[in-house]
């Protein structure tokens, strides 16, 4: 554990009088594993190291008599900072109905956060609709049907073989002329290295302009976060990150590198197969959880 | 390594940054580091290339597993186990298509009955390969369409039977306790069966993919694992930490969405991607 390495790191230092910077090198290098082992990627990792090595060589360190203690809240802090800092709440404003686009790589939980979000907006009394927009996953359309079934949310009529583009449209047609006011739009897994597929989320996204578009990511994705992240926010200017299956042991510092290289907030975390398992995200749990 | 003359600790660095950036973990990448400057030392690596070559070798060391089973019954069933979303249903499509390719008759059995629209995926799977789905309603015990799946199965003979299951967290006790009355049951309706369980990972995974090893082999014995996706970026280093710490052989990599999208496990291969 991270607390235990550390202690051990200044215990070796008891008695010495003061700490030295090379002292506060080692506890630092002891962070910089224990961000690794979390999945948080290599150069994000170095980075926030070098941000904070200016507090960690500071008073606060140097003069405290737990300094274990103190480096384990600075990095706590600073963690806290980076991964919170901006409203994670969705953005819902303007003319009804308001879309919301998922996207992401293949089997990261789009379709299924699409029905925990549309189950809670319902719960806050808004008017959601469930878009399949993905035709190339067998039964894709079925599993949004079933699950919309299941939250009580109505599902836009897709039939296989229509165009994503041209479905995303019509679906918003249908969700003015019925009156619901919010769209969420379950689009299909793909590589972000893929031109085609990526330019087919851009023309979705310039045809019904999304109030909100969200990542979906896996809490267990390694370092190929900072990849994804990047493709995606650079092709699409991405709101959000939803991190999903987080109830899991994965330390979820690829979150970290998201955070980092899209510059959005991760707005909600995925907690389960359910419809419920759905919760608005807590930074400084997430930085708790990072660091083990 | 590109363009690097000299053997040096900047280009030690560039490894570690390399295998690391490559989900090897810190574990494997420190140990790997470590061996080779211990070649370093006894000054048994002069240049860029030798030590490259080093490294490959090292890597295809830990990635080297024992070969597959031989098929030594008929049917031969097959358990694909996994965590949520990392793709066994898919892959049991690709594996039946290369049985069919051989000439072989494959059955698929849809023992996910929880996930919306999982029979159903199946079924359409089953169709374009050519292999029958045998399943029940939605909200079935999976232990007994395992049950009933393999009685079906065997009166109407077949070479392969997959068993598809829904894909769990390994940290939810009560599933893991799920997926062993599922094997019990392969086992009491077949004794032998089943005759391979696949761990199906996904490489876009970090370091997890060793929790979750470790408990699907203490769960029910994992015998080989197919790592897929490894069509994207992510390199899927941690499967070598996976196969040396489990001794696990990895089988097979998954590098896309169709029926073709299959290949052996190749070490070389592996390690060459990673080391570019
Ligand atoms: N444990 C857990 N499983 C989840 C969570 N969210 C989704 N899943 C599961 O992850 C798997 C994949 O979910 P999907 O919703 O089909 O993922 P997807 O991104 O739509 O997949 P594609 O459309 O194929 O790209 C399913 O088994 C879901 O039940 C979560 O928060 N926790
Ligand atoms: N790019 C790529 N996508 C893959 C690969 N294997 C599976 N997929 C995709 O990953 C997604 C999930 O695949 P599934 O087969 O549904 O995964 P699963 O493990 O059965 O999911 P659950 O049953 O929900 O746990 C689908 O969109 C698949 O097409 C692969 O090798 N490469
Ligand atoms: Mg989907
Ligand atoms: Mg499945």
């Amino acid at each position: 554990r991270l607390s235990d390495k550390l202690a051990a790191v200044f215990k070796k230092l008891k008695g010495r009088g003061i700490l030295t910077e090379v002292q506060v090198d080692e506890a630092l290098r002891e962070v910089r594993l224990a961000l690794l082992e979390a999945d948080v990627n290599y150069k994000v990792t170095k980075a926030f190291i070098e941000r904070i090595r200016q507090r960690a060589v500071g008073e606060e360190v140097l003069r405290s008599l737990t300094p274990a203690q103190q480096v384990i809240k600075i990095v706590h802090e600073e963690l806290t900072q980076l991964l919170g800092g901006e409203s994670p709440r969705l953005d819902l404003s303007g003319r009804p109905p308001v879309a919301l686009m998922l996207v992401g790589l293949q089997g990261s939980g789009k379709t299924t956060t699409c029905a925990k979000l549309a189950r809670r907006l319902k719960s806050q009394g808004r008017q959601p609709y469930l878009v399949p927009a993905d035709v190339q996953r067998p039964a894709a359309i079925e599993q949004l049907k079933r699950l919309g079934a299941d939250c009580g949310v109505e599902v836009y009529p897709t039939k296989a073989g229509q165009n994503p583009v041209d479905i995303a449209a019509a679906a918003m047609e249908a969700a003015y002329t019925a009156g619901y006011d919010t769209v969420i739009l379950d689009t299909a897994g793909r590589l972000h290295i893929d031109g085609a597929l990526m330019a087919e989320l851009k023309a979705i996204r310039e045809k019904v302009a999304p109030k909100e578009i969200l990542l979906v990511a896996d809490a267990m994705t390694g370092q190929d976060a900072v990849q994804v992240g990047e493709s995606f926010h650079d092709l699409l200017k991405l709101t959000g990150v939803i991190l999903t299956k987080m109830e899991g042991d994965a330390r979820g510092g690829a979150a970290l590198s998201m955070r980092e290289v899209t510059g959005r907030p991760i707005k909600f975390l995925g907690v389960g197969e359910k419809l419920d398992a759905l919760e608005p995200f807590h930074p400084d749990r997430l930085a708790s959880r990072i660091l083990g | 390594f590109a363009g690097r003359k000299e053997v040096d600790a900047a280009l030690l660095d560039e490894l570690e940054e390399l295998l690391i950036t490559a989900d090897l973990g810190v574990d494997t990448t420190l140990h790997l580091i470590q061996a080779l400057k211990e070649k370093l030392k006894r000054r048994e690596l002069g240049e860029v290339a030798r030590l490259k070559a080093a490294l490959k070798e090292e890597m295809v060391a830990l990635a080297k597993g024992p070969p597959p089973k031989e098929i030594t019954s008929r049917p031969w069933v097959v358990l694909l186990v996994g965590v949520n979303g990392v793709g066994k249903t898919t892959t049991i499509a690709k594996l039946a298509h290369q049985d069919r390719q051989q000439g072989l008759t494959p059955l698929l059995i849809a023992a996910d009955t929880f996930r919306a629209a999982a029979v159903e995926q199946l079924e359409i799977w089953g169709q374009r390969v050519g292999a029958p789905v045998i399943k029940q309603k939605s909200g079935a015990d999976p232990a007994a369409v395992v049950f009933d799946g393999l009685a079906a199965a065997l009166a109407r003979g077949v070479d392969k039977i997959y068993i598809d299951t829904a894909g769990r967290l390994h940290t939810k006790v009560n599933l893991m306790e799920e997926l062993k009355k599922i094997h019990r049951t392969a086992a009491k309706k077949l004794p032998g069966a089943p005759h391979e369980i696949l761990l199906i990972l996904d490489a876009t995974t970090g370091q997890n993919a060793l929790n979750q090893a470790r408990l699907f082999q203490e769960a029910v014995g994992v015998t080989g694992i197919i790592l897929t996706k490894l069509d994207g970026t992510a390199k899927g280093g941690m499967a070598l930490a996976v196969a040396h710490e489990t001794g696990i052989p990895l089988r097979y990599i998954g590098v896309g969405e169709s029926l073709e999208d299959l290949r052996p496990f190749d070490a070389e291969a592996f390690a060459a991607a990673i080391l570019g």
